[in-house]
């Protein structure tokens, strides 16, 4: 079962998550006495880099308009920070000392630490990645509900102007999206939906236009007409909004996975 | 030991980078 849930954050996490893991095992052979070596250079090198990051990252809370990301991303930065404090500090505790007993500890502490928070920051910019695309599904749904009162064949072109161009990007980042989840089951409900979608979009206009040419006719079957478009322009909006559903689940549901 | 160590310290530095090129790619 994968750990990650997106296969970028998983190429970037899992080779240091796997590292920590081994370095937990060589801390605990070494805890036989012996000496650790000088670590001041790589985390020098690491601190150098947190100082980047944490630049980068502020810079870009100042100019993000995403309220939440603003919200999350400083605490995942501190995390960062604090952690290359604690490899400083064990680097020089294990110079004075290297058979440094609490300097091991820190040096687990700030490798967890980092691997933490630079793994939160990733899921902040996920996370808002992913409104970013519900937010284009919203505009669809925003349209699908006006599909009742559409009762000219201009309107009807209006519609369909304004929704084409909308469809097409929810279908290009859905479809996106779907092939940077590890999970299997989440992307297989998001390309059904999605062809779902495509597939009745055609059917919905048909419907509509079917209805406008009945009420204007002043004919039979305009309440049906009217019924069927909108049991269509209902289940987009269900297939829309299980895509928004999906979009936001990361974690792994074991019985979807049994 | 020392290269358990410094690999993995080496490959936090990196991990660091990616992160931030991630969010300058995102960020753009």
């Amino acid at each position: 079962m994968p750990v990650f849930h997106t296969k970028t954050i998983e190429s970037i996490l899992e080779p240091v998550a796997q590292q920590v893991s081994r370095l937990v095992i060589l801390h605990e052979e070494a805890e036989d006495g012996n000496a650790m070596p000088d670590l001041e250079k790589p985390v020098f090198g690491v601190s150098r880099a947190v100082q980047n990051l944490v630049k980068v990252g502020r810079e870009t809370i100042q100019s993000s308009d995403d309220a939440i990301l603003r919200q999350d991303m400083p605490a995942a930065l501190q995390r960062v920070e604090q952690a290359a404090r604690h490899l400083e500090e064990a680097s020089g505790m294990l110079k004075a000392d290297p058979f440094s007993q609490p300097a091991r500890k820190k040096l687990i502490e700030g490798s967890r630490g980092i691997l933490q928070g630079t793994s939160s920051l990733l899921l902040c910019f996920d996370e808002s990645e992913v409104r970013k695309i519900i937010s284009e599904c919203k505009r669809v749904l925003d349209y699908l509900a006006v599909a009742e009162v559409v009762d000219s064949l201009e309107d009807l072109v209006r519609f369909v102007k304004d929704l084409s161009p909308c469809l097409s990007k929810v279908s290009r980042e859905v479809d996106g999206r779907q092939k940077e989840l590890t999970h299997q089951v989440h992307r297989d409900i998001l390309i059904r939906c999605l062809e779902e979608v495509k597939t009745l979009t055609p059917i919905l206009i048909c419907s509509m236009k079917i209805y406008i040419q009945i009420h204007a006719q002043g004919g039979k079957g305009g309440e049906e007409a009217g019924m069927n478009r909108d049991y269509l322009a209902q289940r987009m909006t269900d297939e829309l909004n299980e895509i928004i559903r999906v979009l936001q689940l990361t974690t792994y549901d074991e019985d979807e996975w049994d | 030991l020392r290269v358990g160590w410094e690999q993995l310290l080496t490959s936090i530095n990196r991990n660091i980078n990616e992160v931030e090129n991630q969010i300058l790619t995102r960020d753009s």
